[in-house]
Parts: C-alpha cells; structure tokens; sequence
C-alpha cells in the first residue's frame, strides 16, 4: 500500500482538486484507492456528497479515542465515494478543535499512520488531503506518507511559502531514518503561459526546485470546478479535458518515479 | 476610522487580493489606509516585500506582551507600503504559535481591536486580512471590525463553507449589543460565466443571501497575479483591468451603504 498526502500551508492551490483527480485515474487503472480527509473545513467530503457538520463518525474518532485504533474501528469511519474503487474516511468539522486538545499530549502525530496500517491489505494506495495550516493534521498527513505532492500556484508569492513547506519537510525528515526519508513532488497549478507572474514562476520554480519539481504542469482549466457539483471525479467527468491529462502526465511520472525506488 | 475585515474560513477565495485592492482604490480617492496581516502565512506581508520568517516586530508583539497596548508599541510596528498612504502591521510566521499560547488566556480576543484604537486618529480606513482558519487570529479579526467582507468563489463547494462562516458570524453578533451588531458583505469572485458551476452558485449565492450579497462581482482576472510581482496595488499596476473595475464598484456600493447607516 503507497500512501501519498498533498500539502501546503498556502489555501486554494488546487490540494482537494489534486487528490481527487488523481484518485479518479489511479482507480480507472484499476487500484483501489482510500481517501482521507484531514481539513476540518471538509472540502474533500463536501465533495463527494457528506457534510462535515453533520456526520458522526470522522477522522475525528482516531483522535478521541483513548484506547488503541483496531481494525474495526478504522472500518467503521469507511463511505463509499461517488466511483466503485474510492473509499473515503470523512472530516467533521469538530476536527477544528483538536489543534487546542492535542497540546500537552504526547505523539498526537501519528494517529493516522497507525490507522492505515490496519486496513494496509484492503488498499493499493492511499491519498491524504490536509488543511492549509501547519498544525496536528498536517503532521499526521507528513507522517503517515512515503511521498508528499506539493501544489504550488505558478504566481510570485506562492515560492514563498513553499520555502517553508520545502523546511518543514526537511524538519520532519530530520526525525526519520536513512531508509524511510519524505521524498516530495512539486506540482505547478493554476498555469496560465499568458500571464507573465505564470511564466517566470514557473521558470524558477525549475531553478530552485529541479530535481522535485514534476515536468507535468496543470493548467487554469475551469472545468475543475463543474465536476464537483455532481460529486464525480474529474476524470468520470470529463476524461478529455486539458487538466485531466495534464493530471494524468503526473502521474504517469509518479508511478515511473515509484518504480525506480 | 472605519474598520473592513476580510475571512472566510476557505483558503484561496481572494481574501488578500480584495485586501491590496481596496486598500488601492481608496488610497487613490485620498484616504489614508491602515492593513494589518493577521495571517501566519504573511501573504500580504510578502506582498509588499516583506519577510514574515525575519521580521523582528509583527502582529505578534499585540500578544506577547503583558503590559497595556500603547500607542508607541503600535507605532513600533508600522512598514511602509509601496503606495504613500497606505501603511502595514504585518505578519511573521511565529503567530502560527499563538493559537497554542492563546489556550487558558482570558481576553486573547481583543488585543488587535485595543490595538487599533490607539491609532484612531491617523487613518481613514483600516482593512483587516485573516488566515483561513477560524482560531483566535480570525476572532480578533471579526472582533476588531464593524463591517465584515466574505470574498467567495462562485463554485458549488464554497456555499457549504459559507454557512459555517456565517453561522460564525451570528455567534459573534450574540454577544454584541444591539448597536455594534457586525454585518457583512459577501462579494463573490473568481466568476466565470463561461462555467456552469459559476453561474448555478452565483443564482443561488443570491437566492440564500439576496440581503448580504454585493452587486459587484469579481471575475477571473489573471492580472491579479502580475501586480504581485512588483507589490503594486493591482489599480497602480493596471487600472484599466476587469478585476479592478469590479472592485471599484464594489467599494462604490460599500461606501454608499456605509452613508445609509
Ligand atoms: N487547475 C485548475 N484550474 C482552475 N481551477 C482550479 C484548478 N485547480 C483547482 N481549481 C479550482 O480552484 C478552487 C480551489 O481548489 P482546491 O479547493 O482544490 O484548493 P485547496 O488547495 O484544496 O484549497 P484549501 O486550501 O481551501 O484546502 C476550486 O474551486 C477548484 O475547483
Ligand atoms: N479574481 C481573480 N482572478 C484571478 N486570479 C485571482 C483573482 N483573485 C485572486 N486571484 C489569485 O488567486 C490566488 C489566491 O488569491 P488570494 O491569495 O488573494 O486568496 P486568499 O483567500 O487570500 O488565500 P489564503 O486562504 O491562502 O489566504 C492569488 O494568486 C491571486 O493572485
Ligand atoms: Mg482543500
Ligand atoms: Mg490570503
């Protein structure tokens, strides 16, 4: 089972339009793809049809609960998504206050590693969507993965904020082994060659970033935005336009990438 | 000294952008202007500039210290912005602590609101950017203002975040007395009308909110980005753009409201 997450401290950089995107195609492939969604704001679960404010069981459980996280309780979190191959553990948004409650108590941060591993058997990959602040959430998604895929806007102030994503990383890599070090992805959005912010963010992006950045770069595309009222993958929605197949060059080289590992 | 906050609890909606612009075109009509980065994330900081990770003095000091907020601990923190009248209390990336240190602390709340009153005589507007999180950062920001602005993709996922953020707003107003009530202006953005998901949201933005939302609606402008590059207000930048000319009907329908009060 691959676990990947997507993160950045920056809001609106396309992270939920990642994860679903993705998942779509690696399910039409055939995997059988697991969902999570850790943003307290839902918009992963929102997605596929659930309210954040109304579901009982959550993300939220694998936080509350005292005693060890088994199987069924894991099981128990599980929906369907809107594809035959997606499952998703949903957010609530009560999961807004475990930044204050997870103080004081120790290894808070890897409560969502520890569920994944028992339902390890059921799924070939693992996508993790996390809100756009650095806080318990966004240390579970860190520590639960193997790759982490960075969106990051082509405009100017995007790069800054990445410099504290690409320090964070190397913040959490510093506490794991040789072996089992975070290697990380940058996925270029929102690039439009029009624009002149786009075109020379993009430029340094590949000057700072060469051996992360990924050569596949997704383009403004608003049909992104059609797709998410009827709840159904990108690529269900419509597998012929620009920013699916800009998604599916991703990862086609992620998978290669994967490979070669 | 009238007081504009801008939330939303979702990332990426436009909340610094509407926040730089406003702040333009006032400043072009003679008003001197106060921002202040309540975001951990310094977008706006690092819009004019700035580096939120090496700043010395922030928004930060508001909450640090013990002792009574006065004038010269105000002064102490404003910055030049690239336009005259406009000035900055801006944002270091060590208030993404605050939210740990603000546990157990009565009265966190207000010190951006005791901050700003002790400035009330140098500026004509203050305009106020959150982080999209609602913690003790975007509390003070919906405590210190009188009118609160709602920047809102016009996409069917953003209207579930929106009642959240006005469900927010009514808890504030429930401990307002009757005269200091907060209202609020949801400015839609990101409008496409090529995209039917930005047509069906923005008819039913206005079925659900017909008294809340504002005429004026912003659209897809990629310019937005290019002002960035340079730290120009867009209007500086290029006042003949489409992104602009809505705002300049958005702050004419503020204005005009703010007179009927
Ligand atoms: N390549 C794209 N072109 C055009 N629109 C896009 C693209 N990617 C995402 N979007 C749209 O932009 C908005 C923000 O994207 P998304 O919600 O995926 O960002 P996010 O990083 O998850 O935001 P948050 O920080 O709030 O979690 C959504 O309306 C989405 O449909
Ligand atoms: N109307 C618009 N058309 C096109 N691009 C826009 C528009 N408004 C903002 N943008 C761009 O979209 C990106 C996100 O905008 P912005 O940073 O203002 O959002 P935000 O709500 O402040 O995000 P965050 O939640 O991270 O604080 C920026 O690159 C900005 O230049
Ligand atoms: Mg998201
Ligand atoms: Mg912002």
């Amino acid at each position: 089972m691959h676990v990947w997450s997507v993160a950045n401290q920056k809001g609106g950089v396309g992270k939920t339009t990642t994860v679903v995107t993705v998942a779509g195609l690696l399910a039409e492939v055939g995997y059988r793809v697991l969902l999570v969604d850790l943003d307290p704001h839902g918009s992963l679960t929102s997605y596929f049809g659930y309210d954040p404010d109304e579901l009982e069981h959550s993300v939220y459980d694998l936080f509350a609960t005292k005693h060890k996280i088994n199987r069924e309780g894991v099981e128990r979190l599980l929906l369907n998504s809107s594809h035959d191959r997606i499952d998703l553990i949903p957010a609530s948004t009560a999961m807004a206050t475990l930044e204050r409650k997870a103080i004081g108590e120790e290894g808070m941060g890897l409560q969502v590693a520890k569920a994944l591993a028992q339902v390890r058997d059921s799924y070939d990959y693992v996508l993790i969507d996390s809100p756009p602040v650095l806080g318990v959430l966004m240390v579970n998604a860190l520590a639960a993965c193997q790759h982490l895929l960075v969106p990051v806007q082509t405009e100017f102030l995007a790069l800054k904020g990445l410099e504290r994503m690409v320090r964070t990383i190397s913040m959490i890599n510093r506490a794991r082994s040789k072996s089992k070090k975070l290697s990380f992805t940058i996925i270029p959005t929102f690039y439009d060659r029009r624009t002149q912010a786009s075109v020379s963010s993009l430029r340094e992006l590949h000057n700072k970033y060469p051996n992360e950045i990924s050569n596949a770069v997704i383009p403004v595309d608003t049909k992104f935005r059609n797709a998410s009222i009827r709840g159904l993958v990108p690529s269900v929605m419509d597998s012929s336009s620009r920013g699916v197949h800009s998604y599916a060059r991703l990862l086609r080289s992620l998978l290669e990438r994967q490979k070669q590992e």
